[in-house]
Order: C-alpha cells, then sequence, then structure tokens
C-alpha cells in the first residue's frame, strides 16, 4: 500500500507538472536539438533583437509603449521580468496542486512560494538553456550567451550564472517526471523564514523527498549517487538566488528601472 | 498580509497579475 501510495504521490506531481508548465524539458530539448519543423529565431545582436521585439515579444515589450525608446539593457531586464511573473504565476497553480499544499495556512503557503519560486524558476530555466544561449518566447526564440555577456553591467552579470549553474545541472541528465518532484521538493520546504507550522510542511517535504529519490532509483538505476548530488543542488539554487536577489536591486538602481509588484513583494525582505 | 497581496490574491484565485 506505501509502494503504491508513493507512485501516486509521484503521479500526481507529475501530472500538474505537465498541466500547468507551458515549457517543459521534453519540449524545450525537442527544439534545441533541431527536430521541430520551426527553428527558432536567433537572438545574437542589436539587430536580431530589435527583430524579435517587433514580432516574437511584442506584446511583452509593450512596443508601442514607455521602453520603446529605452535602451537594450533596461527592454531585456523587462522582458525576464515578464516570464518571470508568467512562471510564478505557473508554479502557484502547481504547487496548489501538490497534495497537502491547499490545506496548509495561507500565511505558509506565501512564504513557501515567497522563497521557493526563484529557486524553482533556475532550475527549470536550465531545461531551455544549452552551453550557446536560452530559448525565449515560448520556444519561438533563442538568444546567445554571448549576446547577453555582450551587454552592459550589471544586466551583462545578470544570466551568466545561471547558464554556469545550468551545465552542471544539465549533466545530471533529469527528465520532467524528475523535475516535476524536485521543483515540489524545493516548494515544500521546512526550513524557510517565518513558516508558522513547521512540522506539517517538514512532514510533507519528508513525504516528496522520499518519493523523489525512491523514484530517481527506478529511473537512473545507472547513477546511484543522482539522489545526493541533487540535495547538493538544492543549496546551490539557494545561494544563486541570494545572488541574483542582490544584482536585481543594483539593476534598478542603476538602470532606474521598476520592478513587477508581485516581484516586489517576493524580494522585499526575503534575504 | 498587505505585504503579500498579489501572491495571497494568486494562491485564493486564478487572477493573472498581468491583470492586476
Amino acid at each position: 500500500t506505501q509502494l503504491a501510495d508513493q507512485k501516486t504521490l509521484a503521479r500526481q506531481i507529475y501530472d500538474a507538472y505537465l498541466k500547468n508548465f507551458s515549457m517543459n524539458k521534453a519540449k524545450a530539448r525537442t527544439i534545441l536539438t533541431g527536430k521541430t519543423s520551426t527553428p527558432p529565431f536567433v537572438i545574437h545582436d542589436m539587430e536580431t533583437l530589435q527583430l524579435a521585439e517587433q514580432t516574437l515579444v511584442a506584446k511583452m515589450v509593450g512596443s508601442a509603449g514607455a521602453l520603446k525608446d529605452r535602451e537594450v539593457e533596461v527592454r531585456i531586464f523587462h522582458c525576464c521580468q515578464c516570464t518571470s511573473v508568467e512562471t510564478v504565476t505557473e508554479l502557484t497553480e502547481f504547487a496548489k496542486s501538490v497534495p497537502g499544499f491547499s490545506s496548509l495556512d495561507l500565511n505558509d503557503q506565501v512564504t513557501l512560494l515567497k522563497y521557493g519560486v526563484y529557486e524553482a524558476i533556475f532550475a527549470m530555466l536550465a531545461s531551455c538553456m544549452n552551453k550557446d544561449g536560452l530559448l525565449v518566447a515560448y520556444g519561438s526564440g533563442f538568444i546567445t550567451r554571448e549576446f547577453l555577456k555582450s551587454l552592459r553591467r550589471p544586466v551583462s552579470d545578470m544570466m551568466e550564472p545561471k547558464f554556469q549553474f545550468a551545465m552542471k545541472f544539465n549533466a545530471l541528465e533529469l527528465d520532467d517526471s524528475d523535475l516535476a518532484l524536485f521543483v515540489a521538493a524545493i516548494i515544500c520546504c521546512g526550513d524557510r523564514p517565518g513558516l508558522v507550522n513547521v512540522t506539517h510542511i517538514e512532514e510533507m517535504q519528508e513525504n516528496i523527498v522520499h518519493v523523489l529519490q525512491l523514484h530517481l532509483l527506478a529511473n537512473h538505476p545507472d547513477d546511484t549517487f543522482l539522489f545526493p548530488k541533487l540535495l547538493q543542488k538544492l543549496a546551490d539554487l539557494r545561494e544563486l538566488v541570494t545572488e541574483h536577489a542582490q544584482l536585481v536591486q543594483e539593476i534598478k538602481k542603476t538602470e532606474d528601472t521598476s520592478l513587477h509588484p508581485l516581484l516586489q513583494e517576493i524580494y522585499r525582505d526575503m534575504y | 498580509k498587505e505585504k503579500h497581496k498579489i501572491l495571497h490574491q494568486l494562491l485564493q484565485n486564478s487572477t493573472s497579475p498581468v491583470d492586476l
């Protein structure tokens, strides 16, 4: 019975993942390995960026709006924010589908999301990355790592640490069923600051982490150390988010640009 | 609660933050 319950939980979380995220690793890999009929539009300089802005992300950048005359760094930062806001929305719906999450104290649900969403975003972003660049605009565009690096500081410093993390993370060769449980484990984390009902969340976390361990053993029988390696990634992601939060504050100041209210809520008093 | 108004709203219904 216990084994059946664990398999059910793994399945429920995987189904919630497939249902709620518009992009997943299987889709991203199909595009990145050139197996789609139309390859993504490659953004590698100012000219290709402008073309992409007019077509792929016209709605996002508000082509007729206030950002049209702003510098490239500000426009790219704005696009990153839009993508983050969408993924936070998807993550919220995903979290609600994780058994037990919705019956937690509402303030604890908020705390879990506040601290978990960026770790989850960077873990899932790796699926859209290879060593040369990153899929954007639902896979219709591909922005090169070199172009992002060529931008003016501090915006140029924003993505490079995520690429470095992604290259190591992608070497673990997780699939979407593994990632679904990993993302659930990131969100249901008992040691976030300010949680009220820690015991309840720790029980949920233990359950999910145990299911993750069993799932990895079955899904990757040749990689016996995959589970401890993934636990280490949880710590790496926390560090990545701390650095990112500091960088965003710096960008906000130096570029004189605003943050989306949802992201403001998440970053405020975070670490 | 006021500090995380949008997160509360997202958790309680499916309002898109873009529309808020």
